[in-house]
């Protein structure tokens, strides 16, 4: 881009090149760049050199609509319920988290409400130990919404503060597996108010346009309030994130950067932006 | 979806002369844009819309059919014969045991799909043996045991302290003194930008020979798909792909970039977390997949 000396047609289709390279998908791209030439235009730009300033504003603005900041609930216990889709990163975020808040004064339990599948408590147990946190688990098979209760309740008795509770992965598109989701939302829900957990849909970096619908039907089950980028380590970009918080307005709090329990990142829309370019 | 979209562009006479220059361009900006919404890779994109340009330009409408649908027969042909192949599906070593080695990005679906290939040659009689290669992620040896168990298909591991390389080597031996015809190991997820792990694959490679090197991909990866094959396929020369929780419903373009720029077969397709979630991969199916 930097090359590229007029503000032409060519300049535009580059921009829309990096951005659907990016996995900003077709028309949240589109609807950047007419942004973009509206405002040369408007403004009655010619350097070139400014386009891409321009652009990064733009994405700025969409990822800032609602704040990447994220807030603990003040009640106590507060809970996390981390959500997504089948090897999202969800289990390994949930150990991120933990170290986080622990190394932060808090005290933390971890519920493993993945009953499911193979070794997935055993994987969680591994992570408590790990940060040195309580955990709370059943049998496998055991019904998620009760693990989560009970981690609530274990939370109280222990006088934690942070109760993070661990799911299944699932495809949203599997009703059965989403209606599960929904429950064990409501018994949170129940225990804490919705004002007492905060939920975060893990998604992938590497995934392409189906992390727009993952967003809008794991929206549907349960009041997600926030975004994890797992796996930003990697080469591919994430712009999917420009995309959701463009059409139904969910701000991404974290990025996972690594596999180890220190690689979990706050938000920054500035950094991500202009890391599209790299 | 496609087929109205290009309807309305191309109209609704049927068998109406050659398609035209016109027709072609038209209906390849409203496909270009299908593909990009399936997460086809940019540069693969326009280099197959420039193949079917080449096809379809000249071509007598078909009687039958309207010039929307004559192009979109065109495009379905032409995405299936480039994700097809007669490479696609598990080649056994003329002298046992055969060594198949799984790689892939982290939870691409990796364990699984070894224990699942395990149990589809258990049913086409073999005796195949799992490997817990991954010393890494915690549990994993662990998740590979319990589904292990749940086939009743022997684990080979050698706990977590030990090197992949060195796990590898043991369980061939054990194969052999075992009269196990079929070796699986399941290794670790692993970026393809992560330079020790990439040599520590090629390591396993050097020390046992697969003689097939799969690389496992999620269905839903987007852009960067091409990547991750071209690095995985550069260092490992991998024999074929399988490709994952196609039971969602991402359009899986991922597919055809991957065979596009690896020129690589996709053998097999997975459907479901189940332990006979395995299928044999069929192009027809996925390209209308892809063309929505
Ligand atoms: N490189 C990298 N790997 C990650 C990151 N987050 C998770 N992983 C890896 O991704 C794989 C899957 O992580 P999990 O935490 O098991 O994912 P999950 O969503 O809990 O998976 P399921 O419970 O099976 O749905 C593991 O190998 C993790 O180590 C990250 O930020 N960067
Ligand atoms: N729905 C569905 N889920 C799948 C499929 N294949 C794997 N999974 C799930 O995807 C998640 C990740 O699978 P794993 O087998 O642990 O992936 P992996 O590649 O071994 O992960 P790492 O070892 O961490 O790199 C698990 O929840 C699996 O049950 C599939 O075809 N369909
Ligand atoms: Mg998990
Ligand atoms: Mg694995």
């Amino acid at each position: 881009l930097s090359s590229h000396k007029a503000i032409d047609e060519e300049l535009f289709e580059r921009l829309e090149e990096l951005l659907i390279q990016a996995d900003v998908g077709v028309d949240t791209t589109l609807r950047l760049v007419d942004d973009v030439k509206d405002e040369v235009r408007t403004k009655g730009i010619t350097d070139s050199s400014l386009v891409r300033p321009i652009l990064q504003t733009k994405i700025h603005e969409i990822l800032t609509t609602h704040s990447s900041v994220f807030e603990l609930p003040k009640t106590s216990p507060a809970v996390i319920l981390v959500v997504g889709v089948n090897g999202a990163g969800k289990t390994t975020t949930i150990g991120k988290l933990a170290h986080r808040f622990k190394s932060e004064g808090h005290k933390v339990i971890l519920g493993a409400g993945d009953t499911f599948r193979a070794a997935a408590i055993e994987q969680l147990e591994i992570w408590a130990e790990r940060v040195g946190v309580d955990i709370v688990k059943h049998q496998p098979g055991a019904d998620p919404a009760a693990v989560a209760y009970d981690a609530i309740q274990a939370g109280r008795a222990r006088q934690c503060d942070v109760v993070i509770i661990d799911t299944a992965g699932r495809l949203q598109t599997k009703t059965n597996l989403m209606r599960e989701l929904e429950k064990i939302g409501r018994v949170v829900e129940r225990e804490v108010g919705e004002e007492g957990a905060e939920v975060l849909l893990v998604v992938d970096a590497t995934t392409g346009q189906n992390a727009l619908s993952q967003a809008k039907l794991f929206s549907e089950a349960v009041d997600v309030s926030g975004l994890v980028l797992a796996k930003l380590d990697g080469t591919a970009k994430g712009g999917i994130i420009i995309a959701i918080a463009a059409e139904l307005e969910l701000p991404v709090k974290f990025i996972g950067i690594g596999e180890a329990y220190e690689d979990l990142r706050d938000f920054d829309a500035d950094e991500f932006a202009a890391a599209l370019f790299d | 979806n496609l087929a109205e979209k290009l309807q309305r562009t191309l109209g609704k006479l049927r068998g109406r002369g050659k398609l035209t220059e016109q027709d072609v361009k038209e209906a390849l900006r409203e496909v270009r844009l299908a593909l990009l919404e399936a997460d086809v890779n940019y540069k693969v994109v326009s280099e197959f819309t420039a193949r079917v340009r080449e096809r379809a330009v000249g071509q007598e409408v078909m009687a039958s059919l309207t010039p929307a649908h004559q192009v979109i027969k065109i495009v379905y042909e032409e995405l299936a014969e480039l994700m097809g192949g007669s490479r696609s599906k598990l080649e056994l070593a003329s002298r046992p045991p055969t060594i198949v080695m799984l790689a892939g990005l982290q939870g691409a679906g990796k364990t699984t799909s070894s224990a699942k290939l395990a149990n589809l040659l258990r049913k086409q009689g073999h005796r195949p043996l799992l490997v817990a290669a991954d010393v890494y992620r915690p549990a994993a040896i662990k998740q590979l045991q319990v589904l292990g168990d749940q086939l009743q298909i022997p684990v080979f591991s050698l706990g977590d302290q030990i090197s992949p390389v060195d796990i590898a080597k043991a369980a061939v031996e054990h194969a052999h003194r075992h009269a196990n015809d079929v070796v699986l190991l399941d290794t670790a997820g692993r970026l393809h930008v992560d330079e020790e792990l990439m040599a520590e694959l090629r390591a396993i490679d050097e020390a046992v020979s697969p003689h097939q090197i799969l690389l496992v991909v999620d269905a839903m990866t987007g852009q960067d798909a091409v990547n991750v094959a071209n690095s995985f396929n550069e260092s490992l020369d991998i024999d074929g792909i399988i490709l994952t929780k196609l039971d969602g419903d991402a359009r899986g373009g991922a597919a055809l970039s991957i065979k596009a720029v690896t020129g690589k077969p996709i053998k097999f397709a997975a459907t479901s977390e189940k332990l006979d979630g395995l299928e044999p991969f069929y192009p027809e199916r996925m390209a209308s997949r892809i063309l929505g």
